[in-house]
């Protein structure tokens, strides 16, 4: 795929001239952790010689992460400090579309199961997963005539390098289209999570839709939005935690930290209290 | 004593040619002491804007100026720098006199497009100087 033959490209410069591919030095996949590298933004200005000739983002995605960019930071690059979360990376894969099964009578609502690969080579050792969304969005602005169901069933294939072939049993999502929709985000944390801890370079997988509208019926062909064209495959996103020196470590103040996990505090909160109450009266 | 005084009393405070404003800039805020300065750049100016999307603009700033002696009040500077500074009076002028550097730094959100054409949003440390010391 696009994503791959571009790796291809730059992999064999970097056999021609070792020097040539400097990134694959910053996040060295072998773990070991060489703190005095430079963050891959400065790599580049050591580095004289003309820039990496890069494969070009698709548009959608690029608009996505430029919002996400605005709800981040000021206009002058400061991490905004009214932040609720603890990730300091945001990466975002657009899927190489291995092949599309497409059913001879297609039923309107009814989506051909997608084959997608996600090539994960520039996710660093020292990058933990946070959280993991499938993210669709449609070609063009569209609304709905009324709210529809949808269910998503999706199917990890095992990767490469585990012995076993079989794929996992699907794991299925419903979720609802609303009149003016621009996002659909699907969270697969749970799902992706031991891959990327295991470091895996790719992962693959497939995904189907069934779509019904209020009445339970599938959508009629008029409701232009469930033919297949309008979809566009889906990209994932990581939301990761990057432990390497040159990252930003939010140092988050007890009052501003929303989820108790993360907030320690030194005192048991109110129903942690009289919990302990209620056992130490248990006990006597 | 009295005629004294009352001629004293007479007498302008300052000298006619004294500038208040020059007083100050002379002695509690000599010329080009050790500051902040901005640095304002574009990455198109650097080429690199084919693969930083965002921000458009940085501003590292940078510390600039001369140390003065009494550092450790406006500074925070340790002893050792007064110690350093009348090493290079006194002793030995080879000794460098202490330097103008950043105490400290905020950090810098950079959305770039990375070479396998995914696009990344990543938060790096100590990317802005936020504060100069005298070391």
């Amino acid at each position: 795929c696009q994503a791959s033959r571009g790796e291809a490209q730059i992999a064999a410069s970097a056999e021609l001239e070792p020097e040539a591919e400097p990134w694959s030095l910053l996040h060295p996949l072998d773990g070991r952790d060489r703190s005095g590298l430079l963050p891959p933004l400065f790599k580049i200005l050591s580095d004289e010689r003309e820039g990496i000739p890069r494969l070009q983002p698709d548009t959608r995605a690029l608009r996505y992460m430029k919002r996400l960019y605005k709800a981040y930071a000021t206009k002058e690059g400061i991490p905004k400090s009214n932040r609720s979360h603890l990730y300091n990376t945001v990466r975002l894969f657009t899927s190489c579309v291995q092949h599309k099964q497409v059913p001879v009578d297609q039923v309107p609502g009814i989506f051909p199961s997608l084959d997608l690969l996600f090539n994960l080579d520039r996710v660093s050792v020292l990058e933990h997963l946070l959280k993991s969304i499938l993210l669709y969005t449609f070609k063009d602005s569209i609304s709905f005539p009324s709210a529809v169901k949808c269910e998503c069933d999706l199917v990890i294939k095992e990767p490469k390098s585990s012995s076993e072939a079989f794929p996992r049993a699907p794991n299925s999502f419903t979720f609802e289209f609303r009149k003016k929709h621009k996002w659909i985000e699907l969270d697969v944390t749970t799902l992706l999570q031991p891959l990327v801890a295991s470091n895996e370079r790719s992962i693959h997988m497939s995904v189907n839709f069934t779509c019904v509208n209020d009445q339970l019926q599938p959508p009629s062909a008029q409701e232009s939005p469930f033919n297949m064209s309008l979809l566009v495959p889906p990209s994932l996103l990581l939301y990761l935690n990057d432990t390497s020196a040159q990252a930003y470590h939010y140092k988050r103040r007890p009052s501003q930290s929303p989820d108790h996990k993360a907030h320690l505090s030194p005192y048991p909160t109110g129903q942690e209290a009289a919990q302990g109450r209620r056992s130490l009266r248990h006990r006597r | 004593g009295q005629e004294i005084v009352s001629s004293e009393l007479k007498k302008p405070l300052v000298p006619p040619s004294f500038n208040l404003s020059e007083y100050f800039k002379r002695f509690l805020f000599p010329q080009n002491e050790c500051e902040l300065h901005d640095f304002r750049l574009s990455f198109s100016q650097l080429k690199w804007d084919n693969w930083i999307v965002a921000p458009h603009r940085y501003n590292p700033r940078y510390c600039k100026g001369d140390c003065p002696r009494a550092v450790g009040h406006r500074y925070g500077s340790p002893v050792h720098t007064m110690v350093q500074n009348i090493i290079y009076e006194k002793l030995d002028s080879s000794v460098p006199r202490p330097s103008c550097v950043p105490a400290k730094y905020s950090p810098l959100s950079v959305l770039t497009i990375e070479p396998d054409g995914s696009i990344a949003y990543k938060e790096y440390e100590d990317m802005i100087a936020t504060k100069c010391t005298c070391r």
